[in-house]
């Protein structure tokens, strides 16, 4: 469902972030992605999402060549696809939680409030944070809205970066729990995570260093 | 030496965010603030730091009045006394790792080329990524230069908002041994945190819930 096929990730000042990476993802599947800081996670992430291309190799989901989608190709299979929590959140300053979860919902079909909401109460947000900004949230609050924007069109494949990273315990175990329903009911999920506790919830891990894959365990064995 | 009288923040559309908070730190203590998202702890850090003035209350700091400093009073204190680890970090975009190091040494004395290479190095940047611009870096790599840069200048108060949420654990041991290590030079640590293995290094503990104290341990014991 998801293939990277010896992908190369190079940046214009010479890093080479990803150094060959192959890899396959099944329909379905939920797959930790591990490794230290620096590692490429992130970038890699990107590539499937279809944010930026790889320098060399091949990143195939449901049979569509991603490497080789540009600007509207590009947009169109994400907003059909993927469903992205950025490391950072990328929330819009100038809209509230509630407008920043309703324009993926535009962006994808149509704006629909009363879903917006119910996805923001689902990740825990309280109800009068809905019309703050973002500069107005605290840290944990912010990345619960990103998660929202990324659940709100119900993609087949989510992508979180570090998506627990700012939540206090009992705020993590809700977002974890919400994951375990949507992978129930068929998504696929590749969640990068430094943090065993949330990789255990995986079906399979894999480890990147330096660029490079250096382990896959299936199933989950540690 | 740090001193919280009563203070009450209430942000302009009403919510109270610290409702009434005192505390007292003595010179060279190491407090973690814990407490579920949303409690208050950015706020409150905010309020030591002199980045912002509660609406009700007093905060004290080596018998300076913080609560009343504005503009290049409250800025000359912060030179004077804090290192601030934002919890999104706030590095200036379009200056380089090594250069957003810099601009702390510049408001603070005099830039130090030298010197802000060597704290990159201690917090485990790789040298290779010091021209990079934040764009350019790992979530875990901007984090790490944020932390370079409220270290920099080797102030009395060190600020640190979630210090090490986007670091693998080898980064976060460095940076936490060097934490243990400016301690033991006598300096006064308030971090924020919602991980106890990363409170537990401290000396004693305070937790937040709902902008109120709802715990202070003394000494540390969970
Ligand atoms: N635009 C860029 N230009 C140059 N180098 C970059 C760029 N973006 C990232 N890098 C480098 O590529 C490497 C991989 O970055 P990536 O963000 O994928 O790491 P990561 O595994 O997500 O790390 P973390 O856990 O710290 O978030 C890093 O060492 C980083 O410095
Ligand atoms: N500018 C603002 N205007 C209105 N409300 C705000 C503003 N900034 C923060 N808040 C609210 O104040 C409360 C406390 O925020 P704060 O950032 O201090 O929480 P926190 O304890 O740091 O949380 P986290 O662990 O999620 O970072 C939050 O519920 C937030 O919605
Ligand atoms: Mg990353
Ligand atoms: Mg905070």
């Amino acid at each position: 469902f998801i293939e990277c096929r010896q992908v190369v990730k190079e940046y214009p000042n010479g890093v080479r972030a990803l150094d060959g990476i192959s890899l396959a993802i099944e329909r379905g599947e939920w797959v930790a992605i591990m490794g230290p800081s620096g590692a490429g996670k992130s970038t890699l992430l990107h590539l499937i999402g279809g944010l930026d291309r790889p320098t060399a190799g091949e990143v195939w989901v449901d049979r569509i060549p991603v490497h080789t989608l540009e600007g509207s190709a590009a947009a169109d299979y994400r907003r059909n696809y993927v469903g992205i929590i950025f490391q950072q959140f990328h929330l819009v300053p100038y809209l509230t939680a509630l407008e920043n979860v309703m324009l993926a919902q535009y962006f994808h079909s149509v704006p629909d409030e009363a879903q917006a909401r119910r996805v923001l109460e689902l990740v825990g947000l309280a109800s009068d944070r809905f019309s703050h900004y973002p500069a107005q949230l605290s840290g944990g609050e912010q990345q619960r809205v990103a998660i929202a924007r990324a659940l709100v069109n119900d993609p087949p494949i989510l992508l979180a970066d570090e998506p627990t990273g700012s939540l206090d315990h009992e705020a993590e175990q809700t977002v974890l729990a919400l994951f375990q329903r949507i992978h129930a009911r068929g998504k696929t999920i590749l969640l990068v995570t430094h943090a065993p506790h949330v990789a255990r919830r995986a079906q399979r891990r894999i480890v990147l260093e330096h660029g490079r894959l250096v382990d896959v365990a299936e199933p989950w064995a540690t």
